[in-house]
């Protein structure tokens, strides 16, 4: 995955962080300050469009074949997530009590064509 | 998206998406923790009592070392402290009641709990038993006992004691509220107020496989 610039218009990983005082959430989050969520924004050309993961290969070849013959399948390739991480929150529930968990695919990480 | 555009979501204006990603992560938040909404003017304990219990559930903070980076696995576990408020007492006999969220009830499974009891130094040279009895909700003070222990004190510090069947047994009968009764042999038991040395209880759980659903 590549992260966004200026210039970047393919499929990119943008920043995004999220201050929990600016949401007013800081009296019960105790940490971390913030959430870097990140999402992913931009083109996916249909000779990007693959199966994310898939070094280049016959398969990845006929693929890249049978979307360029198929214009359908070209306009159906998003640009999604491809790799998450967990985020671990400290935090106070509505009884007071310290609670730490690790939500589960939170954090984009890098982003890529379906 | 109007028909014949891109099939791919995102093209907002840049302020509209601002409040749109702000809202999505305030929800992927809430959803992710099971919450209904956020908790409301939490009473935090007093940071003494808060940095003595982490460093005493996590050792590795007392040595200036980073909790592992978490596994990105496909469960969701929690961990919460929980720190009592003062019951009735006597010189004899002091209780602890502790609360727990609705959320431990109705989406977890309990893996482990551990009362945790800060015991001031004895007198030279000797131990006492203390007899800890374990009782549902805020219960009577003739309440029938779910469990008995017998916590040997040996000097002075923390001393820790397995709850998980109490806990289980607590919130399968549908409440949150945890009693725990001291008993000292020699007394007076020791009275813990809003500093460092506050009981609490470390609960380990995991989310999605409540004992009812287990079962089914």
């Amino acid at each position: 995955g590549i992260d966004c610039s200026g210039s970047t218009r393919t499929c990119c990983r943008k920043e995004f962080f999220v201050d929990f005082k600016e949401i007013g959430w800081e009296d019960w989050i105790i940490q971390p300050e913030g959430y870097h969520m990140n999402y992913c924004a931009g083109l996916c050309p249909p000779h990007v469009a693959a199966v994310p993961g898939v070094a280049a290969s016959f398969h990845t070849a006929v693929l890249n074949l049978i979307k360029a013959n198929n214009a359908d399948a070209a306009a159906d390739s998003c640009c999604v997530p491809t790799q998450r991480r967990p985020l671990s929150l400290l935090y106070y529930d509505r009884d007071s009590n310290i609670v730490k968990t690790d939500i589960p695919d939170m954090i984009v990480d890098a982003c890529g064509c379906t | 998206s109007p028909h014949g555009a891109p099939r791919c979501p995102m093209a907002l204006t840049p302020p509209a998406q601002r409040r749109a990603l702000l809202a999505t992560a305030q929800h992927s938040i809430l959803t992710g923790l099971h919450l209904p909404e956020r908790p409301r003017a939490p009473r935090p304990p007093p940071r003494a009592a808060l940095l003595s219990a982490l460093r005493r559930v996590q050792p590795q903070l007392n040595r200036g070392v980073a909790p592992p980076r978490p596994p990105n696995t496909a469960g969701q576990n929690y961990e919460v402290l929980s720190f009592a408020e003062a019951g009735p007492s006597t010189p004899r006999s002091s209780r602890l009641l502790f609360r727990f969220s609705q959320e431990l009830r109705e989406n977890s499974e309990v893996l482990q709990a551990q009362l945790h009891v800060f015991w001031p130094p004895p007198g030279p040279g000797s131990s006492q038993p203390v007899a800890v009895r374990l009782l549902h909700g805020d219960a009577a003070s003739n309440g029938t006992a779910l469990s008995e222990a017998m916590l040997e004190v040996r000097g002075e510090g923390w001393n820790a004691l397995d709850v998980s069947d109490a806990l289980r047994s607590v919130l399968s009968r549908g409440t949150e509220r945890l009693t725990v009764e001291l008993n000292a042999s020699r007394p007076p038991l020791p009275t813990y107020g809003w500093d460092d040395r506050r009981p609490f209880v470390a609960v380990r759980a995991r989310i999605g496989t409540p004992p009812s659903r287990r079962r089914r």
